[in-house]
Parts: structure tokens; sequence; C-alpha cells
């Protein structure tokens, strides 16, 4: 039985895309199956892991009743990672499903079929539209990736609050797997003061693991690979192999 | 005849909201009276300007036949500057906006009165959703911010694409004003080579004015001040009054 763990946070810009593509390659590398579902029209998680455009998307998953998680999904060459990538089409698919009366429920039911995986892993866009509303539909769990500056705090509060939300009225089982400092700079005084807030604010629900702002996160995407593989030494790379361990207990 | 500017760029945190509202203080402070107008229920462009919460924001703006821009707008501490203040409602009225009609024209409606502004500034969300596209109906020029990392260029190429249906169905007077360089951080060959990218593919449109990493603006707005106050001599303070006297030509 799968976990399904929604990366959520409305706020752009702050590592969603960086955690779930890394967290899911230290995850796989650890023995565990996992699969990782873009579901940003920007499709950015799929340009980490693929360079060819996808015969079937998340779109697809989400619009057409026939077609299948399984069908979705394609091999990464990471071993024990597969992908249901995005492509642009989602922008519309996402416009479509606005209008329809189950439209939370699409990802939810679509998973329901897989028992292979240890891990599934959702990458959301920067908003609280359809799309993330069917992540943390379908999630057990949330995980909050916050960038350490001044608007990381406010973005939070309000997530948890569309989460409270979601668990009234579409999945009482969703729960907030804990919040994950992302670009973090120690070098200056307002990283550290947001880390010290946050920390302090949702006390126990904070990684251990900090990504640090790291040059080569930035660049592995350019390579189309994830930074396991383009720079496995480097500072990034070992926050995320830490990460991987404190999430997988 | 006021110019009504978007600024807009769907990839999160690349600099739409500090571009927003640097560009605004310091194009005010050259004798313009200008609007900035928060589009974003994150609230962030209002986050820099005003520590209150606003009586009337955007969201009764976008949703109440009765409220005019004149009622919504308030003065800001900085001359010749006012602002639409943002509030996390506006959240529920992008959900209520989706179902009406005219939808896509509720900001450029309310626009028209307004004749004492030279430059109208609208900072929109990470999201090609209603409330961006309010913002692309009603302006005359789109100004996209670029953050110099991988995902810039198929950001702008999809955002370009949203313009153009723009400029077919909704908007023919809509020009690209331009794109601007942000989070440059010179000392990385990833932030040249992607300044080298953008320069190359949108010759001629790209600002000279290039905005640099540098933490001082993301901790302005941790004092509620734009960088024009909080730090008017760094390196990005330098570049905004560059934007500006570029921008004003
Ligand atoms: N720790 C880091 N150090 C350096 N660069 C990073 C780091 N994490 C992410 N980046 C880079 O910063 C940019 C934003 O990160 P990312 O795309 O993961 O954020 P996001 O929250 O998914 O954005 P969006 O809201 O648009 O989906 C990307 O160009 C990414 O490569
Ligand atoms: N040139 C810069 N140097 C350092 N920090 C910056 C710079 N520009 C913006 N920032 C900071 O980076 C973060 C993202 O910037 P900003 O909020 O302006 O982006 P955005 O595109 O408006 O994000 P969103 O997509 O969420 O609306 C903010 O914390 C901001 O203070
Ligand atoms: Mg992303
Ligand atoms: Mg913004």
């Amino acid at each position: 039985m799968a976990t399904i763990i929604a990366v959520a946070n409305q706020k752009g810009g702050v590592g969603k895309t960086d955690v779930s593509v890394n967290l899911s390659c230290y995850l796989a590398s650890m023995d565990n199956r996992v699969l990782l579902i873009d579901l940003d029209p920007q499709a950015n998680a799929t340009d980490y892991l693929t360079e060819e455009a996808p015969m079937v998307s998340a779109a697809e998953l989400l619009m057409d009743p026939k077609i299948s998680a399984s069908e979705a999904l394609i091999r990464t060459r990471i071993e024990n990672l597969d992908l249901i990538p995005s492509r642009a089409t989602l922008s519309a698919t996402q416009v479509q499903l606005a209008a329809d009366l189950e439209m939370q429920f699409k990802i939810k039911n679509k998973l329901k079929g897989l028992t292979e995986y240890s891990y599934i892993i959702i990458d959301t866009p920067p908003s609280l539209g359809v799309l993330t509303i069917n992540a943390l539909t379908a999630a057990h769990e949330v995980l909050i990736p916050v960038q350490t500056h001044y608007f990381a705090l406010d973005g939070v509060a309000h997530l948890l609050d569309t989460i409270k939300k979601v668990r009234t009225s579409l999945n009482p089982k969703l729960t907030v797997r804990g919040i994950v400092l992302t670009m973090y700079d120690k070098r200056t005084y307002l990283s550290r003061q947001v880390k010290q807030k946050v920390t302090t604010e949702f006390n126990g629900k904070v990684f251990n693991a900090i990504i640090p702002h790291n040059i080569r996160l930035a660049e592995s995407p350019s390579y189309h690979q994830p930074i396991m593989v383009y720079a496995p030494k480097s500072p990034g790379a070992k926050a995320y192999m830490q990460l991987a361990k404190e999430f997988a207990r």
C-alpha cells in the first residue's frame, strides 16, 4: 500500500519540484519502488527525468476515464523510479476539469489500482487550484517545501488552512508530514531568521535535513538529471540523501 | 491616459512581485503618478507597502460592481504611489469569477475611469488563471521578469503563447514591453548562460538593466519597505533605478 505524498506550497519557486524529484530519487535508491507524478502544466519535474515529449501524460490520466495510471507511467533511467509525466496540455485540462462535478477525485481514483509502489510523490503547481486540490485529495500526507525568505510563514499558514478544508470536506485522512526548509543560505541573517521562526512556529514538524542553496541543484535540470546523478557529492545531494533517510524513518 | 502594464510569468518565484513593487517606486520617484494593483491572493506586493489589513481590496473590486477603483485604492508612504491591495479573500474570488461570463474584463472595466496616473502596474500570481488573464486583458503591455535559471526559456515561450491568444480573442492592443532578467548571479556559469540564451532568443526585447541577486531585495519586504527606502544604495536599488529610467525611456 503506497504512501501518497503531495508536495505542495502555493508560493512560487520554493523548491517543490527540486524536492519532488530529488527526494524521489534517493528514496528509490534505498530499494523503494517510487512513482513520481508531475501534476504541473509547467512540466519542470518531467524535465529532470526525460528528454522526450511523453505519449501519454497526467493530462490524459485526469481527463480520459479509459486511461489507467499504469498506461500513463514511464520507467526513468533511475532504478526503481517511475514517472507520470506532464506537458503543457495539462493547462487546458485544468480549465476543463474545473467544470466537472467530481473534479477533485480524478487522481485519487486513478491511483487506486497501484500496489507495487512504496511511495507515490506528486509535484504540484504554485496555486491552490484544481490540480493541487487533486493531489491533496489523493494524498495521505503533505510535504511542504519552504524557502528561507520572508514570505515563507504567511504562505505556510494559508496552505495549512487549505489542508484543513480538504481534510474536512474531501480527505479526512490527510496529514501534514512535515516542512522541509529549502534554498537555505546560512551566511545570510534573513535565512537564519526565517529558519528560526519556522522551526519555532512548527516545532516538531520541520525536518532536520535542510536543503542548502547550492548552484549544482539549479544546474542539474539543464542536463535532464537529478542531483543524485549530476553531482552526487555536492552539498545539495548530501542534504537530499539525509532528507530521504529521515523521511523513510 | 495611463499605460497599463501586466507583470507576468506563470513560473513561480522569478521576481514578479519584486519587480512590480520596486519598478513602481522608482517610476513614482521620477514624478510619475503610479498605481500598483496587487492581483495575487498571496498579497506579497501589498506586504511591501502596508502593514494593515486593507478595508477594500482587489477582490471586492473584481466582484462588486458598485465598488470603483478609486474606492479600492490607498495612498502609500511613497510619494506618487497608490496601491490597490490584495488579501487572501482574492482566492475565493478567483473561484467565483471563473463562473462569470465576463470574467476576463473585470479589471479592464474598473480601470476605465482612472485618468490621473501615468502608469498602472499589475502584479499577478504564478498561473495563467482568471486573475492573470484579467491583467492581460486590461493591459497595454506585458513586462516579463525572468530568473536566470534553467526553466526560464520554456516558461517564457509558454507565456508568449498565452499572450498571443489573449491578443487574438480578448485584447488586440496587447504588446510585450520586454523581459527583465532577475536574480542574476554573474559568478555562476548557469546565470551567464541563461542570460546569454534569453538575450539571443529575444533580441531587442531584453532590458539592459539586470536585477542582480542581492540579499537586500529579499530582506526589504520583511520591513514592509521597498528597496528604495530600505537600502537605496544597494546593487538591487541601483538596478531598479536603472530599469525605471530605461522603462520610462
Ligand atoms: N536549493 C537550491 N539551490 C539552488 N537552486 C535551487 C534550489 N532549489 C531549487 N533551485 C532552483 O530554483 C528554481 C525554483 O525551484 P523549483 O522549480 O524547484 O521551485 P518550485 O516551487 O517547484 O517552483 P514553481 O512554484 O514554479 O513550481 C529552479 O530554477 C531550481 O532549479
Ligand atoms: N534579485 C533578488 N535577489 C534576492 N532575492 C530576491 C530577488 N528578487 C526577489 N527576491 C526574493 O525571492 C523570492 C521570490 O521573489 P518574488 O516573490 O518577487 O517572485 P514572484 O515571481 O513574485 O513569486 P510568485 O510566483 O510566488 O508570485 C522573494 O522572497 C523575494 O523577496
Ligand atoms: Mg515546480
Ligand atoms: Mg509574486
